[in-house]
C-alpha cells in the first residue's frame, strides 16, 4: 500500500488495488444489494406519507440528519480501508471526508433506488420525492432524485460503484489539502483502475466519461446541502444546536 | 483538531460497521 510508489502501474498492481477497493465497498456498504430489493418492500403507504408530512420541519430535519449522518459513518469505515488513505496525513483524511462523505453517500443512493416508482429506500419503506415535503427542498430534493435517477440508469455493478465511491473521495482539487499530490497519484490510481474494470467488464467507452461528468453534480447538490443547512439554522438555530447529531455538525456546521 | 474530534476518533478507532 505504498502509495508513493513507481507511477507505472502494472495491470495486476491495478487489480490489486481494485480488488482492495471493492472489498472495502462492500464491506461497508450498508445494505447489501439483496436487501435492498424493493419487492422486499412497500412503499410508503398513504397514511405514512400524511404522517411525514404532517411532521415539523424541525422534526423532519431531524430525522434526516440522523440517517445522513449513519451513512457517512460507512463511508468513513470506506475510506480507512482503501489502501493509501490511511497514509495520508491526518489534516488531508479529514479534508476529504468532510468534503466528500457525503457525495459517497449519494453516489450510494443509487443501489437504493427503485427507477419503476421513483423512491428510494428510506426509514424501512421506499419512499418518493413527497415523504421529504415537510423539509422545505423541494428543489434539492427533486434533484437528489434525478440523480439518483441518472446514476442508476448506468446500472452500474457493485464493482464499478465501489471504485466511482473511491475515485469521488481521493478529490486532490479539495481546499485545504496539504499534500496534495499525494492524493492526486492515489485518484489517478484510482481511475486507472475504474478504467482497467471499465474495459474488463466491456462498458462502453464513454461511461467512464459519462460517470466522471457526474461528479460536478454530486458537488453541486451537496453545496445545496451546505445551503439548505445554513438557512435552516439560521430560522431553527436550537434545534441544530441541541438535537443534530455531533457528526452531522462536525461535517457540515462550517 | 478539537473542532473534528468525532471524525478524529473515528479515523483512529478500529470500528467496523457492525460496531457503529
Amino acid at each position: 500500500s505504498d502509495i508513493d510508489s513507481s507511477p507505472t502501474d502494472t495491470t495486476s498492481d491495478l487489480e490489486h488495488l481494485s480488488e482492495n477497493i471493492c472489498k472495502s465497498h462492500m464491506e461497508t456498504c450498508q445494505y447489501l444489494r439483496e436487501e435492498l430489493e424493493p419487492s422486499k418492500w412497500q412503499t410508503v403507504l398513504n397514511t405514512e406519507l400524511e404522517a411525514y408530512q404532517k411532521k415539523s420541519q424541525e422534526e423532519m430535519w431531524q430525522v434526516c440528519a440522523v440517517k445522513v449522518t449513519e451513512a457517512v459513518q460507512y463511508v468513513v469505515e470506506f475510506a480507512k480501508r482503501i489502501d493509501g488513505f490511511m497514509e495520508l496525513c491526518q489534516n488531508d483524511q479529514i479534508v476529504l471526508l468532510k468534503a466528500g462523505s457525503l457525495e459517497v453517500v449519494f453516489v450510494r443512493m443509487c443501489r437504493a433506488y427503485d427507477s419503476q416508482n421513483n423512491s428510494v429506500y428510506f426509514d424501512g419503506k421506499y419512499a418518493g420525492p413527497e415523504v421529504f415535503r415537510s423539509l422545505g427542498c423541494d428543489d434539492l430534493i427533486s434533484s437528489v432524485f434525478d440523480f439518483a435517477k441518472s446514476m442508476s440508469s448506468l446500472q452500474l455493478t457493485e464493482d464499478e460503484i465501489g471504485l466511482f465511491s473511491a475515485y469521488v473521495l481521493m478529490s486532490s482539487d479539495r481546499s485545504w489539502l496539504q499534500e496534495k499530490n499525494r492524493v492526486e497519484k492515489l485518484q489517478q490510481r484510482i481511475q486507472a483502475a475504474l478504467q482497467n474494470l471499465l474495459q474488463k467488464n466491456q462498458r462502453d467507452k464513454g461511461v467512464l466519461t459519462k460517470m466522471i461528468c457526474k461528479v460536478s453534480t454530486v458537488r453541486g447538490l451537496c453545496s445545496r446541502h451546505m445551503e439548505k443547512l445554513s438557512a435552516f439554522r439560521a430560522l431553527h438555530p436550537d434545534t441544530v444546536h441541541s438535537r443534530f447529531p455531533p457528526l452531522y455538525k462536525e461535517l457540515f456546521g462550517s | 483538531k478539537e473542532k473534528h474530534k468525532i471524525l478524529h476518533r473515528l479515523l483512529q478507532n478500529s470500528t467496523s460497521p457492525v460496531d457503529l
